[in-house]
């Protein structure tokens, strides 16, 4: 795990944050569902609570889905390439490429998705907390925080590498017991073989 | 578009999903360091977008694969543990065009990426003699 430049983080007086959509996305409660499941990842294994509200101006943390050149100087590219991105703390800002197709099931666990053209929307969204919340990019390959994301793989719960990095910011929830399972097997990674249906490296 | 699963997309969705901005790197495969090839500067600006080439120097790149293009790719391969070859090999560019968020990698130089994945430091201090051994992992 890896952070930000001088590690910012949320302060210590504003660990209950709040999050809104974009109401010009007119999102469905489905698909506002998906982020809480994200939010609820973090919140388990830290002391920090996220609340959704209504407020999307005066919210801690902004969601929206925007196309193209969106005003934050980091335009999108359209289907695939870059999916998403968020500010690290206390800046709040999650966007994401609403030009790609996301899978807003809960269903598949930590596994495959039958077509290569998706992209799991809670997966992404679990990223892009993280960097919400302080951390930067890992170079362990199945953690959350691994910057790529392979299309049609679901892939959402935390492994060791993006609890320990979020701790040492945080701290542990006092309820959380601690277990955590370390990356899955990555026998299949240096294949090379991005000619199946998940497009795996 | 969100979609319940992924056989709710429309077929002509998914063939447009699979045309990847990126996928026109994939033609770069086996250049390197001395090389000119039409196109390059765009896998350059790929580069600086994630923060392996430096913010300061101009977006008009030149087609050449030069010492910057090359550091930048040692530095990628070093992230992402490939073989660290400074070359645009096959496994690289695979790597490359697979979707990603568009958080850098590398903020002032700097990666953020740690080689290990993780990051410890030590701190040991003695304090006078008897056991006053204390250290702290973080």
């Amino acid at each position: 795990y890896s952070f930000f430049p001088g590690e910012p983080r949320w302060p210590d007086h504003n660990r209950d944050l709040t999050y809104a959509f974009d109401p010009r996305n007119a999102l469905t409660e489905e698909v506002k569902t998906v982020f809480s499941r994200a939010f609820a990842r973090w919140a388990e294994v830290t002391p920090l609570t996220f609340t959704r509200v209504e407020s999307f101006l005066t919210s801690d943390i902004s969601v929206g889905f925007y196309s193209g050149d969106h005003g934050d100087g980091e335009p999108f590219d359209g289907v695939m390439g870059t999916l998403a991105h968020a500010f690290s703390p206390p800046n709040g800002h999650f966007h994401l490429d609403r030009d790609e197709n996301w899978i807003v099931s809960d269903s598949g666990g930590d596994g495959f998705l039958s077509v290569t053209s998706a992209v799991d929307l809670e997966s992404v969204a679990v990223h892009e907390i993280g960097h919400l919340l302080g951390l930067g990019h890992s170079s362990v390959q199945d953690s959350i925080m691994y910057p790529t994301i392979t299309t049609g793989r679901r892939k959402a719960d935390l492994t060791s590498d993006d609890v320990e990095g979020v701790q040492y910011l945080y701290g542990a929830n006092p309820n959380f017991n601690g277990s955590r399972s370390p990356p899955p097997s990555t026998q299949q990674r240096d294949t090379g073989d991005s000619g199946n249906a998940a497009c795996r490296i | 578009g969100f979609y319940s699963n992924s056989s709710a997309i429309p077929p002509e969705l998914r063939r447009n999903a699979t045309e990847n901005v990126w996928n026109s790197f994939l033609n770069f495969t086996g250049c390197h360091a001395g090389m000119k090839v039409n196109g390059l500067y765009k896998i350059k600006q790929y580069f600086q977008r994630f923060g392996y080439i430096p913010e300061t120097l101009p977006r008009n790149f030149t087609d050449d694969f030069d010492d910057i293009l090359k550091n930048a790719v040692m530095m990628y391969q070093r992230n992402f543990r490939l073989n660290i070859t400074g070359e645009l090999d096959e496994l690289t560019l695979k790597h490359v065009v697979i979707p990603r968020c568009g958080v850098p990698d590398v903020v002032n130089g700097t990666s953020t990426m740690h080689g290990d994945g993780r990051r410890r430091t030590y701190e040991v201090s003695f304090a006078g003699r008897g056991p006053n051994f204390h250290a702290v992992k973080r």
